[in-house]
């Protein structure tokens, strides 16, 4: 569950 | 915790001290068995080189991008998935992007970065993330054209170890 959540936050930076 | 060496001195400054006139091959070697020996080794570690990599010191900056490249080939799985998110990419992107980091930062630098990212693209098409984060980075005009890569990044990763001279 914790895994899911760190995906769900992985963004890429705004350019 | 950080990486040391019998000195007590951190592996990774060793590895990429600026005061030595060329990358210490041993130095990196010794850094990437401890970043498998270490259990904190692979999640710690990119942090500890996207800290380097944003050095006002080109020097620097250029020796952290070829210990990260030789970690992604040999530091295992963990590794190389904490470098193939979003969130360490976002480090590397900072150094080229003109709204961080990449008015400061030094063509040498920037170059580097690019070639190592294509790279990754080409030896890890499964990246999606990896593949994401570069193809923004052309919308955006950050990145103008595919590098071409050097004669020995042509063989895929694990890429042998150079010798020390």
């Amino acid at each position: 569950l914790g895994e899911e959540s760190e995906e769900r936050d992985d963004h890429l930076l705004p350019m | 915790g950080r990486l040391k060496g019998k000195s007590g001195r951190g592996l990774g400054d060793k590895a990429t001290d600026p005061s030595m006139s060329e990358q210490d091959w041993s130095a990196i070697q010794n850094f990437c068995d401890q970043v498998n020996t270490d259990p904190n080794g692979p999640t710690h570690t990119p942090w500890l080189l996207a800290h380097k990599i944003q050095s006002p010191q080109e020097k620097e900056a250029l020796y952290a991008l070829t210990v990260l490249e030789m970690c992604v080939n040999h530091c295992g799985e963990k590794f190389h998935s904490e470098v193939a998110k979003f969130r360490f990419l976002n480090e590397l992107i900072k150094v080229l992007s003109p709204k961080y980091l990449g008015s400061w930062t030094t063509e040498k630098v920037k170059g580097r970065i690019i070639e190592i990212l294509y790279s990754w693209t080409v030896w890890f098409p499964e990246d999606i993330k990896i593949r994401d984060a570069y193809q923004m980075l052309k919308k955006q005009g950050i990145i103008k054209q595919d590098p071409k890569l050097p004669v020995d990044k042509i063989l895929p990763p694990p890429s042998p170890w150079p010798k020390s001279s």
